[in-house]
């Protein structure tokens, strides 16, 4: 199973998160003991990453609606400077003493908390990228909600006029986060839900028909009855697969504990 | 486009790896 569960995600921390750990096994080994070379360039080019990262995740902070995202972001950067402080001070315990026991420590405990705060970071980001995405499927919901009120072949097609964009869009983004996954069987459940939600859109949008040429003809009651119950039930179809959508988009994979 | 913060994050896991990288040699000898 994967460990991180975005291939943006993966593509960025997995090198390092295997660089970090080969890192930490060699301090387990106690075969770091060699002289440690001058690290104060490499590590004030990571504070000024950190520094820009911090920024930019401030200014998303600020310019976002996401509370949620507002609440999760902060303590990951705050995990990200702290970290860079304990390089800072390593390389400078290192200037004195290159054979340093506490510089060596500070070096993986801030190697080790750049790389936690990042994945959270990056994870707080992602999943607020999710609900932007929940939003639209909801967006559907609600229109999928309202069917009981079309009842005129002129309510039809101004339905299916709102419907199709919003739709559109959901199947467009559910379609780009499924091949943003690196989890197999998320990619398959994402793909199953979203084949079903457009097969069943031509079947929703002929039920709804059906109903209400039932309902225009006088037909017999339990005709336009027999009709209702097929559009509700298509309806419902249709909108426990959007559930599922939701369910499968706020799945993940992450394990904070895979690095400790 | 990737969000600017993506890009910084990015920045940030390379120069970290390249830290990495210089302790890891140097105690590997």
């Amino acid at each position: 199973m994967p460990v991180f569960h975005t291939k943006i995600i993966e593509s960025i921390l997995e090198p390092v998160a295997q660089q970090v750990s080969k890192l930490v096994i060699l301090h387990e080994e106690a075969e770091d003991g060699n002289a440690m070379p001058d690290l104060a360039m490499p590590v004030q080019t990571v504070k000024l990453a950190v520094d820009n990262l911090v920024k930019v995740g401030y200014d998303t902070i600020n310019s976002s609606e996401d509370q949620i995202l507002k609440q999760d972001m902060p303590p990951a950067l705050s995990r990200v400077e702290e970290a860079s402080l304990l390089l800072l001070q390593a390389s400078q315990l290192l200037r004195t003493d290159p054979y340093s026991a506490p510089a060596r420590k500070k070096l993986i405990e801030g190697s080790r908390g750049i790389l936690q705060g990042t994945s959270a970071l990056l994870l707080a980001f992602d999943e607020s990228e999710v609900r932007k995405i929940i939003r639209v499927c909801k967006n559907v919901l609600e229109y999928l909600a309202i069917v009981e009120v079309v009842d005129r072949m002129e309510d039809l097609v101004t339905y299916v006029k709102n419907l199709s964009p919003v739709l559109t869009t959901m199947a467009k983004q559910v379609d780009g986060r499924e091949k943003e996954l690196t989890h197999q069987v998320h990619r398959e459940m994402l793909c199953h839900s979203l084949d079903q939600v457009k097969n069943l859109t031509p079947v929703v949008i002929s039920g709804i028909k059906i109903y209400i040429t039932a309902k225009e003809n006088y037909t017999m009651p339990q005709q336009v009855a027999d009709a209702q119950t097929n559009r509700d039930y298509m309806v419902t179809k249709m909108r426990d697969e959007i559930h599922e959508i939701i369910r499968v988009l706020q799945l993940t994979t992450y394990d904070e504990e895979e690095w400790d | 486009d990737a969000h600017e913060m993506v890009k910084q994050a990015r920045q940030l896991a390379q120069a970290t790896s390249n830290l990495v990288n210089a302790i890891r040699e140097q105690a590997e000898g």
